[in-house]
């Protein structure tokens, strides 16, 4: 709750694409990097 | 000119917006195809085995996968009712919806890497509306991006 | 004269484009309709799952959380930060406002 908005990725259930995991995805993955 | 210009910036955000499009289509079409392979590969199972698996060995969709590496520790808080839950990993996680998860299982017959054998064309092809198997037969042949 | 024979190209160009755009829309719908009328079917539902030896193997020897929750259900991922022992914190917040969320742990071992 201390997080502001932009600093979180959102998906909704059998609402968003699979796109935004993919997004979800490559943005841990840099994180790691 | 100005006019020429104006169109050739018009004429291109529609080929990009068809391109977009057209990925979408094919992505609704492998789900499609995944999901009637599904369908028909369990429909079988549980009639050569004359009964369905037991409840706790399978997974109803629609669901998501998180996955993470053997050696991660995931510490999990879990509200009273349920309805919400945080996870904290101490390592890299992916996350995967069941369509991704089917196409693993190899249920979209390799066609989103263009990957597939006439015999399993074929069958994908009957998976969908007349109108969009020639997208089917594009993708068999390696045409999806 | 050359630019004016170039305007009329891209403009029966761009209209050649707008039909193939409608035609890609009204594939798409009918598909998400089929889609939809695939999950709704009661035969499709009763056979539309997976068993955890195909997630198994779907991800190698990985841990493996499956999450089914109800439609709607947020799933937050913070950009993972610096933590005060100098590791990233990842997490994953799942909140539903209609039922509760099942999860399951699926791992070979």
């Amino acid at each position: 709750s201390s997080l502001t908005p932009s600093a979180t990725y959102t998906y909704k259930f059998t609402g968003s694409p699979s796109k935004e995991l993919n997004d979800i995805n490559q943005m841990i993955r840099q994180s790691g990097v | 000119a100005q006019e020429c210009r104006e169109l050739e910036t018009e004429r291109l955000r529609r080929l990009e917006r068809i391109k977009q499009k057209q990925a979408q289509l094919q992505e609704l079409i492998l789900q499609q195809i995944a999901f009637k392979n599904l369908v028909q590969r369990n429909r079988q199972l549980e009639e050569k085995n004359n009964r369905p698996p037991p409840p706790n060995t399978i997974i109803h969709l629609p669901f998501i996968i998180v996955n993470t590496s053997k050696n991660t520790i995931i510490d999990c808080s879990i509200s009273n009712d349920k309805f919400e839950y945080l996870f904290n990993f101490d390592n890299l996680f992916e996350i995967h919806d069941d369509v991704e998860v089917l196409k693993r299982m190899g249920l979209a017959f390799g066609l989103e890497s263009g990957r597939c054998t006439q015999e399993q064309l074929k069958i994908a092809r009957s998976f969908v509306p007349k109108a969009l198997q020639p997208y089917v037969t594009e993708m068999a042949q390696g045409a999806i991006n | 004269q050359e630019v004016l024979e170039q305007v009329e190209v891209l403009k029966a160009n761009i209209a050649e484009l707008e039909t193939q755009e409608k035609e890609l829309d009204m594939q798409k719908a009918c598909l998400q309709q089929s889609i939809k009328h695939l999950n709704e079917d009661p035969s499709g539902c009763r056979y539309s799952y997976v068993t955890h030896e195909d997630i198994c193997d779907a991800f190698g020897g990985d841990t493996l959380l499956a999450v089914m929750a109800p439609s709607g259900t947020q799933l937050e991922v913070p950009v993972p930060e610096m933590g005060q022992n100098g590791q990233k914190k990842y997490q994953v917040n799942l909140r539903s406002h209609v039922a509760p969320i099942q999860v399951m742990l699926i791992n070979r071992e």
